[in-house]
């Protein structure tokens, strides 16, 4: 009967390398903690990766999702600002330039991940990649 | 006598999205 019954679903978590003291590594090879990077170790790192730029990513909406603990949030991409919805846990931390992590519910993130997190607000400018050589 | 642990090391650009894709709406 065990084999009959599917196991259950796991909760949706975030990955590991928000959590404080996770170490990352920039593209010239220097180790940091998450909770330590700075916008400029983003902008270098685009700029040395023969494959990755910096993205632009402006905040334009931000809803709750009719799925328990989500967001929906709107970003007006790039140039060309297309516009893209995500939906994340609220929690789930993104790079504003100039400002750090930022996260639709900050408190949850800090409790969950210890990593400081400031409120995400419409007209933020988040950090988002894409590839070089997209056409 | 501590064993030596390993810690894991994630690259730069996993903590970023890709937001720019061919089905924005």
């Amino acid at each position: 009967s065990l084999l009959a019954t599917p196991p259950p679903p796991s909760a949706p978590s975030l990955p590991p390398y928000f959590t404080k003291g996770s170490i990352i590594q920039l593209a010239d090879g220097e180790l940091k903690r998450v909770e330590d990077l700075k916008t400029e170790d983003f902008i270098q790192s685009a700029e040395i990766s023969s494959e990755l730029k910096i993205d632009s990513s402006t905040v334009e909406r931000i809803d709750s999702s009719h799925t328990p603990h989500f967001a929906i949030i709107q970003f007006a991409v790039g140039e060309h600002r297309s516009q893209v919805s995500v939906e994340v846990l609220v929690e789930y931390p993104f790079f504003v330039f100039g400002q750090g992590w930022s996260s639709c519910c900050p408190d949850r993130t800090t409790q969950l991940l210890e990593l400081p997190c400031a409120k995400l607000s419409v007209g933020d400018v988040c950090i988002s990649l894409t590839l070089k050589n997209l056409k | 006598n501590v064993e030596p642990r390993s810690v894991p090391v994630f690259p730069w650009h996993s903590l970023v999205p890709f937001l720019e894709t061919s089905q924005s709406n």
